[in-house]
């Protein structure tokens, strides 16, 4: 099974 | 002050219309080199970026005297953008310290000028940092090709598996009722460029994705006839769609992940 990726595991806080 | 005159208000009204189901609220940073729009979904999953280059022709004006956020709800600026006809040259206007922003419609023989105000929103917005990375995989397609892709495929399941080696690019869905494969091979023999099939490899890639928000970024295809495709293996894949004497609207989408 896939699990959805969250965008804030690759791109950091500014 | 802030003034940009856009000679198409019909290049924004793409914009909004492809950004405001997945994004509600967003934050247009203006500043003397153009606007930029940085937004998340809701679910964090997807992030947009929008460029308008100032220094580009499809601003006849553009002026901004300070840095200024402009907070805005998607759907009431896509309310106002129907209001302007797909011909008229639209002006946003705000002051340094704005609390409304407003958009003057001037119709093509200058017969109709129209002037709407909207209150801007204070959006607690949390900006991230997109690391200028090169990709081991950039495929440029016709954009209308990409959302038929999207669309044939969401019919049988959730996820699509994009599969770039060096003959081309595979799309591939399984689902509980059946499965799909759409193989897009590099053309060599079309004559319009915005026809053709390229992959830039590096590496292979194989990676899956949420349909859903693929399906969503398409709502973007009218801005461009071709959008380039970015992947490497377990980061987000960018989908680019240039935007013509403005500069382009790129969405990112996390993979999914084996667990």
């Amino acid at each position: 099974t896939n699990k959805q990726g969250s965008i804030k595991e690759f791109f950091k806080k500014r | 002050m802030f003034e940009a005159k856009m000679l198409q208000s019909s290049v924004l009204k793409k914009i909004i219309e492809s950004l405001k189901d997945l994004f509600a609220d967003a934050n247009f940073d203006c500043s003397s080199s153009g606007i930029t729009l940085q937004d998340m979904d809701s679910s964090h999953v997807a992030l947009c970026y929008l460029k308008l280059r100032s220094d580009e022709e499809g601003f006849e004006d553009y002026r901004c005297d300070r840095n200024i956020t402009l907070g805005v709800n998607l759907g009431l600026m896509s309310k106002i953008l129907k209001c302007a006809g797909n011909d008229d040259v639209v002006t946003l206007r705000a002051e340094d310290e704005p609390n409304i922003l407003t958009f003057i419609f001037d119709s093509k023989n200058s017969e109709r000028v129209s002037k709407y105000d909207i209150k801007l929103m204070e959006i607690d917005s949390e900006l991230l940092g997109i690391p200028d990375t090169d990709y081991s995989c950039v495929v440029k397609m016709p954009s209308h090709e990409f959302q038929r892709i999207c669309s044939n495929l969401s019919q049988l399941g959730d996820s699509v598996t994009i599969d770039c080696h060096k003959e081309g690019v595979d799309f591939k869905v399984a689902g509980e009722q059946g499965s799909g494969a759409i193989k897009l091979k590099q053309t060599t023999s079309v004559d319009k460029e915005e026809d053709q099939v390229t992959v830039q490899l590096n590496e292979p890639v194989t990676q899956s994705f949420a349909l859903k928000f693929l399906c969503a970024f398409t709502k973007a295809t009218s801005l461009s006839d071709t959008v380039n495709l970015s992947l490497t293996q377990d980061t987000p894949v960018v989908v680019e769609y240039p935007i013509a004497q403005h500069g382009y609207l790129r969405f990112y989408l996390a993979p999914k992940i084996e667990e």
